[in-house]
């Protein structure tokens, strides 16, 4: 019998930064995550073991935290986080959001949580996708009139350090040539539409077009399976019997030019494809496709900019 | 009016598992699949 388990998408995230909410600042471990809308973290109320081993926010060291008195339950994937709803300063780097409604989880989504690095979750998708209307963090700094424009922007390193969200701009130093910018076709998440999947000039995937998601909160490129079935061969992977795909850090030859750095986590251990099936007719472009292309996510013009990253 | 907040790569769940030799265990009880974070998505365009 299989089992689903809450926050599954939590397997394949490993971005983050440090947000600081309250007065005086509580610090949080935090993913940004485009592909949802809410920020929570763990509250000082949840007893599971997950939550022990995070940073949890206290209410009553707070000066400036405020009660709603309201429940809050987030769909995460295949789960929920549960909790409550305050109100209190959320500070981003340099940038103070007041009054920022935020989940407080007082049940810690599943037991493998507890060996996730980050504490929470700082969405920067659209406020359709947010639960009970809460306004997002980005939506308030730009309300604030806090950025110069509105957009953020996303570059990620392969090493530990020197990735970056920038808030209300763009930094050319991080990308070369061109900007080529995309209309987001679901204001929701940062969906877009993909005209095809080409792998050494032959089309494999997506043909007649589809639909992608750029998400900054998953580590892969997902896709329908048939999809994904064809780009494992154009790469030499085979998929084991759970669902992970190994390939020979031998076998370069086969890997699609220039995509081969990209899209294969050769890190130490086994040689791991990051291309992953979904069950669904959409493709994920998570941080693997983002490594490549400094990402532009333009609130004002609804439109996703992609540059060649540094 | 323009802010750098930095970001940390770390280790993923799915490696801590890997290491732990969690991981197996982890795909023979649950049922994985990143598409189900993404429910309101236009699947087929718009």
């Amino acid at each position: 019998e299989v089992a689903t388990e809450p926050l599954l998408n939590t397997l394949d995230m490993e971005y983050y930064g440090t947000i600081s909410i309250g007065t005086p600042p509580q610090d949080f471990t935090v993913v940004f995550d485009t592909g949802s809308s809410n920020l929570w973290v763990p509250s000082n109320s949840c007893t599971s073991l997950a939550c022990q081993n995070h940073q949890m926010f206290n209410p009553s060291q707070s000066s400036t935290y405020k009660s709603t008195g309201q429940n809050l339950s987030i769909q995460y994937g295949t789960g929920n986080m549960e909790g409550i709803v305050g109100s209190d300063t959320v500070t981003v780097a340099s940038l103070v959001d007041t009054n920022q409604l935020f989940g407080l989880s007082t049940t810690e989504p599943g037991q493998f949580f507890v060996h996730v690095k980050f504490d929470g979750v700082l969405g920067l998708g659209y406020p359709n996708l947010a639960a009970d209307g809460i306004t997002p963090v980005f939506d308030n700094l730009v309300n604030e009139s806090l950025l110069e424009e509105n957009l953020f922007s996303v570059y990620l390193s392969r090493e530990t350090t020197g990735s970056v969200v920038i808030f209300g701009g763009i930094d050319e130093s991080y990308f070369t040539g061109s900007i080529n910018w995309i209309f987001v076709s679901y204001q929701g998440y940062w969906q877009i539409s993909m005209d095809s999947i080409i792998v050494n000039s032959q089309e494999i995937a997506c043909s007649g077009g589809c639909q992608a998601i750029v998400d900054t909160g998953t580590s892969l490129v997902a896709g329908p399976p048939s999809g994904i079935s064809n780009i494992q061969s154009a790469v030499g992977a085979r998929q084991d019997t759970y669902g992970e795909s190994n390939a020979s850090k031998n076998t370069s030859p086969h890997f699609p030019h220039l995509r081969f750095l990209a899209q294969m986590q050769n890190d130490q251990g086994p040689c791991i494809s990051s291309f992953q099936n979904t069950s669904g007719d959409l493709w994920i472009l998570g941080d693997v496709f983002i490594r490549v292309y400094y990402s532009i996510f333009d609130r004002a013009n609804n439109r996703v900019g992609l540059a060649k990253a540094i | 009016g323009i802010t750098r907040l930095p970001l940390e790569r770390g280790k993923k769940l799915r490696e801590v598992l890997r290491e732990k030799g969690l991981l197996h265990h982890f795909f023979q009880h649950h049922r994985y699949d990143i598409g189900t974070k993404f429910p309101h998505a236009f699947p087929n365009g718009t």
